[in-house]
């Protein structure tokens, strides 16, 4: 996965993100494509969570699934989520709760809690960065006002870091992809370098929800587990989502 | 201009949008989940039409699994004991969930491991 937030000169806020998924479940050969990841393709809906017949929120999922992985609260905040590897894992987390210790929360629950509970950014950062969760993750969110977008580096048990948009240190974007940002990612599978390389070469001037789809439309940040890009602008409350090809040659991840 | 070696990077893409061409496979249809409703039949509209792909996709992680497990018990363990898994979540999860069982058909277990997937395959 690759999420950005993104804040043009004039404090607008962007956010979009490619999900990636699938990967090491089976491989098509005939088709060079990954099984799972194809099966997901078709059930990606959008989702507008209604209560008294108002939106409380929009969603990108996967039909069957109750939890969130990209969702926007109009005029709020946008969130992401990304996959974090940590020995220190979910199966931990599961085994405790099947022994009956279930103070913590599952991942993509508390997502889900977040869009339809909380009132601000500042609200939901606080929920991301500090709920006990069953699984290590990045949750990427973006605020409503400018300077409000960030990376939380989760545990199951801490919040490791938070990572901020800085306009005064000319940082007008953050981006994550599936490794700590201040480590190097694997070099298998290095797609912040190409993606931070096309952000920068777009400029603050002309960053948009078009130009971020170039960005996730750039090989390897568009590969073969890629099932679907969200463009998302919080100030216009508006969420759009496509579902994406790879075409050879293509990274399988 | 792309590489043709592995990681396959492109030169930065530029007037991809609106998505069009071979890395755009389709729109995203839009559903509303109306959180009035009690929570067993919230996602009623969105699994009656996505039915068959959802069938479809839990087809493909069991081949999987089976390939893993010749002896199927794993599947076996996870219609077994996922169920009593559904009871022990947060609602309004839990009963969100047996709704989209409910109404897709497909078993319990299966529709509580595709939900709590990020955690078991951090495995």
């Amino acid at each position: 996965c690759t999420s950005i937030v993104a804040e043009d000169e004039k404090g607008n806020l962007f956010h979009a993100r490619n999900l990636d998924f699938g990967l090491f479940m089976g491989w098509d050969i005939k088709n060079k494509s990954w099984i799972i990841t194809e099966k997901l393709k078709p059930l990606v809906v959008n989702l507008d969570f209604r209560r008294n017949n108002q939106t409380v929120f929009k969603s990108t999922n996967f039909a069957g699934y109750v939890g969130m992985l990209t969702g926007i609260k109009p005029r709020t905040f946008t969130l992401t989520m990304n996959e974090r590897f940590s020995l220190d894992g979910g199966y931990i987390g599961i085994l405790e709760w099947i022994f009956g210790k279930r103070d913590g929360i599952w991942m993509s629950f508390l997502t889900r809690s977040v869009l339809e509970n909380a009132n601000s950014y500042e609200e939901a950062k606080t929920l991301l960065a500090q709920t006990k969760l069953l699984a290590p993750a990045y949750f990427i969110l973006g605020g409503n006002q400018t300077g409000q977008g960030c990376i939380i580096t989760r545990s199951r048990l801490l919040s490791i870091d938070v990572f901020d948009i800085n306009l005064k240190l000319g940082r007008w974007f953050v981006l994550e992809t599936n490794y700590d940002h201040w480590k190097e990612p694997l070099f298998l599978d290095d797609r912040r370098t190409p993606a931070i390389k096309c952000m920068n070469q777009t400029t603050q001037s002309n960053i948009s929800l078009k130009t971020l789809y170039d960005v996730l439309s750039t090989k390897p940040v568009l590969n073969k587990l890629t099932a679907y890009t969200t463009l998302m602008q919080v100030s216009e409350g508006t969420l759009e989502s496509y579902i994406r090809d790879c075409p050879n040659p293509c990274m399988p991840w | 201009s792309a590489q043709f070696i592995p990681p396959y990077t492109e030169d930065c893409r530029t007037d991809m949008y609106p998505p069009k061409g071979p890395t755009f496979k389709g729109a995203v249809s839009w559903y509303t989940v109306d959180l009035d409703l009690p929570p067993g039949k919230r996602w009623a509209a969105v699994i009656s039409d996505k039915k068959a792909e959802l069938v479809s996709m839990v087809q493909a992680i069991k081949d999987l699994a089976n390939a893993l497990v010749p002896s199927g018990r794993l599947i076996e363990l996870v219609d077994v004991s996922l169920p009593l898994m559904a009871n022990t979540l947060p609602q309004p999860f839990g009963e969100e969930i047996k709704g989209i069982s409910a109404v897709s058909g497909v078993p319990l277990g299966e529709v509580v491991l595709f939900n709590i997937f990020y955690e078991v395959f951090t495995v």
